[in-house]
């Protein structure tokens, strides 16, 4: 049985809404720890990790091994029928075919209760090694954000250029161009709005903008985005929770 | 610009 409750109806509505546009169908594995779940886009370009522990929940139970597989789109739909500030509660049994999603109100003794039906997923599962990167970022989301999505109206295709003191995201499309240079600072009266900057190696490496704009929709979930780069692997962008995270892990764009 | 490359030249499917 699984007996998952947030504190917050809010946390679950940002988690599903930082990925439900690229990816639809996710299997949830629910543990005893928590509940982790891994898709991959239709074009096989990015990968969504998500681990929720068990610890982000205000009160926890698995006591067996269970798979969720869910349509985020009809999920969304739920969960946009509950309060932000409702807690909710998701139940399922052991071998379950529908998951019991519920809203309590507790200041207002109201309780809603929606069931969705649960899919056979039928998902590969990327083996993820723990992976060398030449360079890691960690800067505040909205910062990235913006960058994305302002460079993103340039061009399909966006440049992120690290050496030792700079961080450089350029585009260049049919209208014109457009570069961000940013330096790494440390802001000691707001930590969170530091740009830090840990470089082995400089690294010059082009991504799809239609993805950067879909990794962008995780900035709810944290004030921070870590940022890994290699020029041997896909990038790793992570938003971490309480405990956990959503990663997004985004295969690059090589010249001809 | 670029080549775009599948996740699969990188991880392994399991």
């Amino acid at each position: 049985m699984l007996e998952a409750k947030f504190e917050q109806a809010s946390l679950f509505k940002r988690i599903i809404d930082g990925f439900k546009d690229c990816v639809q169908l996710v299997n949830f594995q629910c543990k005893e720890d928590g509940i982790i779940a891994q898709a991959v886009d239709d074009s096989r370009v990015l990968l969504v990790s998500l681990e929720i522990g068990k610890d982000a929940f205000q009160e926890f139970r698995c006591d067996h091994p269970i798979t969720l597989g869910m349509d985020l789109n009809s999920l969304s739909k739920i969960l946009r029928c509950g309060n932000n500030t409702d807690s909710l509660t998701l139940i399922a049994d052991d071998t379950p075919d529908s998951l019991l999603l519920l809203f309590e109100d507790t200041k207002r003794e109201r309780i809603s209760e929606y069931s969705l039906k649960l899919m056979d997923i039928d998902a590969d599962f990327l083996k993820i090694e723990e992976l060398q990167y030449d360079t890691t970022i960690m800067m505040p989301s909205a910062d990235f954000s913006k960058t994305v999505r302002d460079l993103s109206q340039l061009s399909d295709s966006l440049n992120i250029l690290v050496t030792k003191e700079t961080i450089k995201f350029v585009t260049d499309g049919d209208i014109g161009s457009g570069s961000v240079i940013m330096k790494p600072f440390i802001d000691m009266e707001n930590p969170d709005e530091s740009i830090k900057l840990e470089m082995e190696q400089p690294v010059d490496l082009t991504f799809g903008s239609k993805y950067l704009l879909d990794i962008v929709k995780g900035s709810a979930l944290s004030n921070k985005i870590g940022i890994r780069l290699s020029s041997e692997a896909p990038a790793l962008f992570q938003f971490d929770l309480t405990s956990g995270f959503l990663q997004f892990f985004l295969a690059p764009k090589f010249s001809d | 610009a670029g080549v775009q490359t599948r996740l699969e030249g990188f991880f392994k499917v399991v």
